[in-house]
């Protein structure tokens, strides 16, 4: 048990570096055990630190960059031990045209790994959709759904 | 192994019967406020096997099920079915598609089924839990829960890597 | 002390279904006391329901919508016991550009009454200042504040 | 009574000097992610009083003082300085502008001060609770704190409305 905890540490820490160098370019994020001692039972820290800054305690990063790097731990789970499918709700909501973009370019990226459900209010994160749905409620309190094929997503 | 399908009818705001088809790729779901697009997030949370109502973010089990509107009486039950491709055999049942059925009663009944063959909430449970789709811990991001992995203390990230592992 | 309370409860109730049938137009809104035979200690709960929906639990209301009733409140308190400047932080992430509009409008009433600092990553929201600071680093961890007077602000 | 200025120095992302005027009316203020938005709102929270260093998003005191970049040492002190408008009276001090300042250094020690003059932490404290500015539980509202309004317990709430009453 404790291997295959080690294994799959080892593997997201890998992605995690990775993909925190294109979330926050010329940054670096490391995941590290709080006790490497202990297989059995350490937990994990998430480091990240954007680029151009040396302040590396979490709670000082602002809304966006802390969206970013939960982004980018979830996003190195997914690629070192992937489900089928992710469903992610508003998980865009406090990231500026910028980041914007680069998680969009990473959504790109697993588009051919894994099945992503997004749901978002916002339009530029439509681009991204191979298939898109329109929700809506008339004021009857009853929820319909419109559903669009997009022939060609934008690619990023 | 994919989502092909999601039938919603009578949860939360799907009064109408109402069919979602997914491909591989990116599926795009958008809309207003309130629209009913968490709802959808709620209805795959509840067919995988959730239990308890703060999952759905309610507080009994039955504020699942449609409560009328202002032309529109309550309905009685809540049913969603999700349809999985399984070509690959991820899912460890004879089948190449596999349909998940919850249902819920206004009297607190409630009915599982997978293929149509009715079964019990654990058999559901288990027979995700081992294709990496059963806890949703990481594959699930609810609205506003994305803090939650770097605000969490650091035994439940750990948690996250063996759940997925 | 309890008729203080009593006072400012029912004078901050009062505003609160104002401005609810502002925010979630054709809905209704409404503060009772969880005890209100014990002025001393009881607390506070909100009721609010947007139109065309029978649904009053506000944990089954959406994110959006839940804004607009946290922001009803607060600026139900905000009319009935005013304070001299408010600071609101990204407090529309969560709104679709129908509700933020109705949450300009209702800062557009205020303007006059306190003044208001609104942080914002949304080029909408810009629309309301008649002062507007640009912040940004560039790069060097340094933050650096450029300002820019408007002389007109778009009334909604 | 309103806010006439804020002068921010060496605190957090501020390593230069900065000033921001502030009219009557609304002033908003734009940037990107991790541009020093929300700092500006921690100088004000910092300067009114606030105490314990988890309310500006740190886990010491010291956190509040710039920790350098890439081609900047890190700073000695921060230093926030608050002009208020007293026109009208409200502040309970005969003067027409009021100048709150707050200084710490990184040996831990702090300096306050109201028109230049030294005072304890708890002048400024006592100075501003009388005038509705006090304790911000609701006039200054931080990034991602809007929904505690409805999350909070019915007893929270109360108290917030017997702050601003
Ligand atoms: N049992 C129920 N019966 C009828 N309506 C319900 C029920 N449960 C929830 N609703 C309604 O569904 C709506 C919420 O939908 P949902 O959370 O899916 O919105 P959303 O599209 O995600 O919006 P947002 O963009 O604001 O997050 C609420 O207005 C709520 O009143
Ligand atoms: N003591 C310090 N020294 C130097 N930099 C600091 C210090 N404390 C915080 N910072 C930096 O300030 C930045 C955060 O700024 P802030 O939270 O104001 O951003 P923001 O403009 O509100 O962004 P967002 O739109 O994402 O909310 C972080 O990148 C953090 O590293
Ligand atoms: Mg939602
Ligand atoms: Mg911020």
């Amino acid at each position: 048990i404790v291997e295959i905890f080690e294994e799959a540490f080892n593997d997201v820490a890998h992605h995690f570096e990775e993909i925190i160098s294109k979330l926050f370019p010329g940054g670096r994020g490391r995941l590290r055990l709080t006790d490497p001692e202990n297989l059995l039972e350490t937990g994990i820290e998430v480091d990240a630190r954007p680029a151009g800054k040396s302040v590396r305690k979490l709670s000082l990063l602002s809304g966006g960059e802390r969206s970013m790097a939960a982004l980018g731990f979830l996003f190195a789970v997914f690629r070192a031990r992937p489900s089928p499918f992710y469903l992610l709700d508003e998980v865009e909501a406090a990231l500026d045209d910028l980041n914007l973009h680069r998680f969009l370019e990473l959504i790109d990226e697993f588009r051919n790994e894994s099945q992503l459900v997004l749901i978002t209010h916002q339009k530029r994160s439509m681009d991204v959709a191979d298939c898109l749905y329109g929700v809506t409620m008339q004021g009857s309190g009853v929820t319909k759904v419109v559903s669009q094929k997009m022939t060609d997503p934008v690619r990023i | 192994m994919f989502l092909k399908s999601l039938e919603i009818k009578g949860f939360k705001s799907f009064a109408d019967r109402t069919e979602l088809v997914f491909e591989p790729g990116v599926t795009v779901v958008v809309g207003p406020n309130g629209s009913g697009k968490s709802n959808i997030v709620d209805a795959v949370t509840w067919v995988l096997g959730a239990q308890g109502p703060r999952a759905l973010r309610g507080s009994k089990m039955e504020d699942v099920i449609f409560a009328g509107g202002p032309q529109r009486a309550a309905l009685g039950r809540a049913q969603v079915m999700l349809t999985i491709d399984n070509s690959t055999g991820i899912l460890p049942i004879d089948f190449v598609e596999v349909a998940i059925s919850r249902t819920l009663y206004r009297s607190g009944e409630s009915e599982y089924s997978i293929n149509g063959a009715p079964c019990r909430l654990l058999d559901i449970q288990e027979l995700l839990s081992d294709s990496g789709v059963g806890r949703q811990f990481h594959t699930i991001v609810g609205q506003g829960q994305l803090d939650a992995v770097l605000s969490a203390r650091p035994e439940d990230r750990r948690a996250v890597i063996e759940e997925a592992a």
